[in-house]
């Protein structure tokens, strides 16, 4: 489903621009 | 020449300071920085119902994610809104994200 895919990458994003 | 009278002089200094040890805490290595002591607070800096419910979600095997529900019956003393807040927390902090539906969360370091 491309929903995943999207909410995994938007959470990664936030994931590395929480630990940057 | 110094005098060197190191013992008792200054006045007790009693502090509760102690074990600057911190056991193994081993798996993640990487994270470090900001461990204040708080007993609910593991190495990460989350809370403990945070860290049950990280835990949780990490071990999901299914590919749409744990359910909120799922969730509750595996952490019986926690209600709804807790996990909610929880799941919340984690998603904005992109340790999780929503798969199928808002209801499904699936961890972002297990691929």
């Amino acid at each position: 489903l491309d929903r995943i895919a999207k909410n995994k990458k938007l959470a990664l994003e936030r994931l590395a621009a929480n630990s940057a | 020449s110094k005098p060197q009278d190191r013992m008792g002089g200054g006045g007790g200094v009693i502090s509760t300071m102690g074990s600057m040890s911190h056991p193994g805490m081993g798996s993640m290595g990487s994270m470090g920085g900001g461990y204040s002591g708080a007993s609910s607070m593991a190495a990460n800096g989350l809370s403990a119902n945070q860290n049950q419910v990280l835990c949780l979600i990490k071990s999901c095997p299914e590919p749409q994610g744990i359910s909120i529900q799922e969730l509750k019956q595996k952490l019986s003393g926690m209600s709804i809104s807790v996990i909610r807040q929880v799941v919340d927390f984690l998603s904005n902090e992109g340790h999780i994200f929503s798969t199928i539906d808002e209801d499904h969360f699936r961890s972002t370091d297990n691929d």
